[in-house]
């Protein structure tokens, strides 16, 4: 039985694509079965894992209405046991066409689902706000990874997410769990970086990845190549970041 | 007569935020009387210019909905011409509770045209997406300025922004230019900052400020002292960015 993750925060520029692309990737290296569904209209991890956006004519979108079956949609990416279901720019409109559908925060997870069986894990890569899409991401998860920038106006906006987070649990999805907040971006020359870190360490312990991401240009390069850092520069301090990450979420599950 | 500029890039943490505090700050500096709306619920430059978010009661989500007048949410800022229209988070449900509502495009305009004649700017904060709240301020404003972090995703987007600023134009706000692209974050020892510089700056020309904000620690720093930079740290290059910014904007408007 697969993970279903939802990788959310609704500050911009974060981490959240990087993060559900280069963890989905180095669990595949790990020979686990992978899935990443793109909730974002941007469609920064369809293009990140190789696929033009040009070319995709279903996607997310399309199965959300109801148009189209996963199967219809789903992608092979440059990895063998990571698969891509892709996102198209007609994705800002579910926002506005679902608000008046019967069940509308149900949609993702009736969709998800039947997948379940094919992968020991599903990435959903979400969008930057707490609107309808990532509400259906929050329902259809079984937790939540919380990528963090080491910045103020992140810190800032993690209680709204917590709150969302907690609606969600109460009203629509029971068992939604955090996977964890991960730190991302981290500069080690800038002081308000490590006061970000202890902050968080300080206040959520242990939900808080011990793994820590560092600012690195290898991770903001290898998406115009249309690749995973590992299949970029595997050297790199990104790269081997994101395989530690991997570790230490597959060591987390064998521990639950 | 006031001009109303919206600061808008659906690619989220590229500066919008950081643009429209910073350079609304240097023209208030310059004895400009200036005005910042904030349309983000994560209300950034609400607390970026000093505000703390629970202490704001009516802001733009009751005046979106008529349950305000807007002289009822505008506070001072620490700068005696700079004046904020404050956000709070209630905004979120702003996008789905004007779905239904009649002219739901123009309700921001409809707010702004008023405060025209009281500011010689105004600056419209919008959040990561393109949604009804990002339409609502580009229906309500005279000229769109785009943030453009250096880095590949941030690029990939600006053609989609594009199309929405196209679309808006010829039907809801048909004299809707456009103020300029703003490079911003930009690291001269990053190769791929260099392209997306020579890229833009190939395909935009004259509509891409010659001023280049550069990436510098003091711009992140001084939102948690919810201060703009120039009451931080006016040496900073980042501060000096700004104010050149500014410099440019006023000269841009005195050719047209
Ligand atoms: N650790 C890192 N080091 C350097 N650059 C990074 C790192 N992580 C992400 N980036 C770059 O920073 C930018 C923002 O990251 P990304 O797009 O993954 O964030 P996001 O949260 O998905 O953004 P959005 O809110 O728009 O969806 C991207 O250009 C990305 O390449
Ligand atoms: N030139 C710069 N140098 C260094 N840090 C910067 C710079 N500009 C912005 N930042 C920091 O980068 C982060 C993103 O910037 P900001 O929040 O202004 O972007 P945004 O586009 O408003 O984000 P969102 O999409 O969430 O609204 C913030 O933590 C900010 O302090
Ligand atoms: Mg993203
Ligand atoms: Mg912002």
């Amino acid at each position: 039985m697969g993970r279903i993750i939802a990788v959310c925060n609704q500050k911009g520029g974060v981490g959240k694509t990087t993060t559900t692309v280069n963890l989905a990737a180095s669990l595949a290296a790990g020979e686990k079965r992978v899935l990443v569904i793109d909730l974002d209209p941007q469609a920064n991890a369809t293009s990140g894992l190789g696929v033009q956006k040009g070319s995709v004519q279903l996607g997310t979108y399309q199965a959300l209405l109801g148009d189209a079956q996963p199967a219809q949609c789903i992608v092979r990416t440059a990895l063998d046991t990571l698969h891509l279901f892709p996102a198209t720019a007609d994705l800002t409109a579910a926002e506005v066409e679902l608000v008046s559908e019967l069940a509308r925060e149900m949609r993702l997870k009736r969709m998800v689902e039947p997948l379940r069986n094919h992968y020991d894990y599903i990435f959903i890569d979400c969008p930057p706000s707490l609107g309808l899409l990532t509400v259906n991401a929050l329902t259809a998860a079984d937790s939540v990874l919380i990528p963090l920038q080491c910045e103020y106006f992140a810190l800032e906006g993690l209680s709204q997410l917590i709150n969302t987070i907690e609606l969600v649990r109460s009203s629509l999805n029971t068992t939604l769990d955090l996977e964890g907040i991960l730190l991302t971006m981290f500069d080690p020359r800038n002081n308000l970086a490590h006061q970000v870190v202890d902050d968080v360490r300080g206040h959520f312990e242990k939900k808080v990845f011990s793994t820590v991401i560092p600012r690195n240009v290898r991770l903001s390069e290898s998406p115009s190549f249309g690749k995973p850092v590992l299949l970029y520069d595997i050297a790199s301090r990104g790269s081997q970041a994101y395989l530690q990450l991997a570790d230490e979420v597959l060591a987390r599950r064998e521990q639950a």
